[in-house]
C-alpha cells in the first residue's frame, strides 16, 4: 500500500503507475488521476491533479522527459508524497494546496523510461520509429513548436538531440502541449525536471535575448535557489538556459513561455557529474527535499504580486 | 547481471578542452568514435573550458585514452566501470528479487 511505498529508491514504470492509482484511491480529497493521451507505444500518459479542488491558478510539473534521468520521476513522486503528508501540518504547503492546483506528470516519456529499465539504461529519447531510418526516438525537449529544429538540435534521426520529423510529432509532446494550451489561462508556472548539472534555467533557450518579465522570473529563480541551498548547502547556478547551459531550440520552457505561461523553469537536478545519471538512491532524499523547497518557493511567489 | 552485463568495462570520461584547437581536436576524436554524450548532449555544443562527459564503450577505451593523450587534452575518469556502478545503484533490489 501507499504507506509502504519506498520513496528513496527508483521505481519501474509499472510500480509508478500502480502508485498513482493508489494515491488516487487513498487521497480522494487532494488527488485526482487522469490521462491526457497515449504514448507512441500506446501507454497512457497519466497526470495527477493535486490540491484542494479546482483552483483558478495552477502549476504544471513534468518529470522524465529524458528517459535516463531517473531522479526526475523520483522527485515527482516525492513532491506528491510531501504535499499530502504536510497538508494541514505545514502552513506554507497548506496554503499552496488550498489556493493552487498542481498538475504533476511523473513520467512524461513513458516508452523511453520503460526502455531504460529493461534494455538501455542510458536511453534519452522517445521510442518512435522514423520511416526509412533504423534509429529510433526523438528528443522530447527539441520537438516543441518554438524555433523548431534550429541551433542546438539535430535533424538526423540517430542523434540524441533529434528534433523529429515535424514539431509535436511525438504523441507525448502533442498531448502535453494540447493540455497546456487548453489550460493556459490557469497555468501560471511550467516546471520541467531534468538532470544533471545543478542548475535552474528559464527562457530563452533558443536565443540570447532577455524575456520581457525578466525581473520577476529572475527574482523567483533567485528565491528558489536560496530555498534549495537552505536544505543542505548545495549550490545551483541559475539563469537563462541559452547562456547558463547552452543554446537549444524546440524546448518545452520556451514553448510554455511563448504560449502565455509567465513562469517557465527547467531544473537540472544533482549532481554535477560525479555520478551523473547514476545518482545513487542514497541521494534521492536530499535531492528531492531541497528541490521541494525550491518548487514551494516558486509556487508561493505566484500568490504574490510581481 | 543487469542489462545482460552490456556495460561491463565501459567508462565515463570528463574531458576539458582548454582552447579552440583542443575543441576541434576533441570534436574530431568524438566524430570518429561512437560515444554517448552525457553533458552536453552533442558534439556541436562543446565549448572550451566547459567539461564534456562521455560514456565510452569498453572496446573504444584504449583508443580514446591514446588519442586524448596524443592531443594533450586533459581528462579524468569519472566512472571506471559503468556496469559496477549500475549494479550498485539499483542492483541490490534486483538481486533480492531474484533470491
Amino acid at each position: 500500500a501507499e504507506s509502504q511505498y519506498d520513496y528513496e529508491v527508483y521505481h519501474s514504470l509499472e510500480e509508478i503507475q500502480k502508485w498513482m492509482f493508489e494515491m488516487n484511491r487513498t487521497q480522494p480529497d487532494l488527488v485526482a488521476l487522469f490521462s491526457i493521451g497515449k504514448s507512441y507505444e500506446g501507454r497512457p500518459l497519466y497526470v495527477l491533479q493535486l490540491g484542494k479542488g479546482n483552483q483558478k491558478k495552477a502549476v504544471w510539473i513534468d518529470c522524465g522527459v529524458h528517459a535516463r534521468e531517473w531522479i526526475g520521476p523520483a522527485f515527482c513522486q516525492w513532491f506528491v508524497k510531501e504535499a499530502i503528508n504536510s497538508y494541514q501540518y505545514d502552513s506554507a504547503m497548506t496554503k499552496l494546496l488550498n489556493q493552487l492546483s498542481f498538475y504533476i506528470m511523473p513520467v512524461f516519456n513513458v516508452d523511453g523510461y520503460h526502455y531504460s529499465w529493461n534494455t538501455d539504461r542510458f536511453w534519452r529519447k522517445t521510442r518512435s520509429k522514423i520511416r526509412k531510418f533504423h534509429c529510433r526516438g526523438v528528443d522530447a525537449n527539441r520537438n516543441w513548436k518554438v524555433k523548431w529544429c534550429d541551433e542546438g538540435a539535430s535533424s538526423h534521426p540517430c542523434d540524441d538531440t533529434y528534433c523529429g520529423p515535424f514539431p509535436e510529432s511525438e504523441p507525448e509532446v502533442k498531448a502535453v502541449a494540447k493540455f497546456l494550451r487548453k489550460n493556459k489561462k490557469r497555468i501560471k508556472a511550467y516546471i520541467s525536471i531534468h538532470a544533471y548539472a545543478q542548475m535552474l534555467l528559464y527562457p530563452y533557450s533558443y536565443k540570447y535575448a532577455m524575456i520581457p518579465n525578466f525581473n520577476c522570473v529572475e527574482s523567483a529563480a533567485s528565491s528558489a535557489v536560496k530555498a534549495l541551498y537552505s536544505a543542505y548547502g548545495v549550490r545551483y547556478r541559475y539563469g537563462p538556459a541559452s547562456t547558463t547551459l547552452y543554446v537549444s531550440s524546440g524546448s518545452s520552457i520556451d514553448w510554455a513561455y511563448k504560449n502565455g505561461i509567465p513562469y517557465a523553469f527547467a531544473f537540472e537536478l544533482r549532481d554535477t557529474g560525479y555520478f551523473g545519471f547514476l545518482l545513487p538512491e542514497s541521494l534521492i532524499k536530499p535531492t528531492c527535499t531541497e528541490t521541494t523547497r525550491a518548487v514551494k518557493a516558486i509556487a508561493s511567489g505566484l500568490l504574490k504580486k510581481c | 547481471f543487469l542489462y545482460n552485463n552490456r556495460y561491463v568495462g565501459d567508462q565515463v570520461l570528463r574531458i576539458i578542452p582548454t582552447n579552440e584547437q583542443e575543441v576541434q581536436a576533441l570534436k574530431g576524436i568524438l566524430g570518429l568514435m561512437k560515444v554517448d554524450f552525457w553533458q552536453p548532449n552533442s558534439a556541436s555544443l562543446i565549448h572550451q573550458n566547459r567539461s564534456v562527459d562521455v560514456h565510452v564503450k569498453n572496446h573504444d577505451i584504449r583508443g580514446m585514452h591514446e588519442r586524448l593523450t596524443d592531443e594533450k587534452i586533459q581528462y579524468q575518469v569519472l566512472i571506471s566501470n559503468l556496469q559496477k556502478e549500475i549494479e550498485k545503484q539499483t542492483g541490490h533490489r534486483f538481486s533480492r528479487k531474484r533470491r
